[in-house]
């Protein structure tokens, strides 16, 4: 899983410092992505697992260069007028959630919560855009389906804990908002599957 | 359900 994303982020990476252009992609979903790895990885200083903490550094860190590449170094090639996606209301989404639903009424808890809720409905101003545009470059589908797979990977992983380690280890919030992510990107997907991995453009029907 | 510092999800 953890190298799904880790492809993702390469693959986005390098689409932007190859073509010098961001066009396609879309500014606000990358800031959500920021906020999401921010406020999920507050407990940074005391990450028990050196493994966890680097992939949490490289997280934030991968993120916070992508949004500089967009904001300063090829910002002419980003055009917000495609990328109108109303973001209050993911926002509100998931604050409300997140609010109802901690596992406990502790800051870090409540942000925890939070950063799962956003992060699943963080593509949807890109798949807006995407709408909009009807078609994408072909990196730019292979970076969205890196980053869906990655949390839909997740679902056969935490099957497999539950009868390996137990219905304890499991994180209902988690599972949800992850189940809810992967019905966000299933149309994309099924695109993805009948276009692209054929070698035709991504275009929408 | 684990706390915040006790997940290995990321």
């Amino acid at each position: 899983n953890i190298f799904r994303v880790l492809a993702s982020i390469f693959i986005l990476l390098h689409k932007i410092v190859q073509l010098k252009s961001c066009s396609g992609i879309s500014f606000k979903s990358q800031m959500l992505y920021l906020l999401v790895y921010i406020t999920r990885y507050l407990d940074l200083p005391w990450t028990r697992s050196s493994y966890n903490f680097i992939f949490k550094v490289l997280f934030i860190s991968s993120q916070c260069y992508i949004i500089y590449l967009m904001a300063r170094a090829y910002k002419p090639t980003n055009d917000p007028n495609l990328d109108t996606f109303r973001v209050e209301f993911l926002l509100g989404f998931a604050f409300i959630l997140a609010i109802l639903f901690p596992v406990q009424y502790t800051f870090l808890e409540i942000a925890w919560a939070f950063s799962i809720w956003l992060e699943s409905v963080a593509i949807l101003p890109q798949l807006f855009m995407l709408q909009r545009t009807g078609e994408a470059e072909a990196i730019t589908a292979h970076y969205l389906f890196a980053l869906g797979t990655y949390r839909a990977l997740y679902i056969p992983n935490w099957i497999y804990r539950y009868y390996t380690e137990g219905p304890r280890k499991v994180d209902t919030i988690a599972v949800v908002a992850g189940v809810l992510q992967t019905l966000l990107y299933s149309d994309f997907f099924w695109i993805y599957y009948t276009k692209v991995v054929r070698g035709e453009k991504f275009k929408l029907p | 359900e684990a706390k915040v510092d006790e997940k290995d999800e990321l």
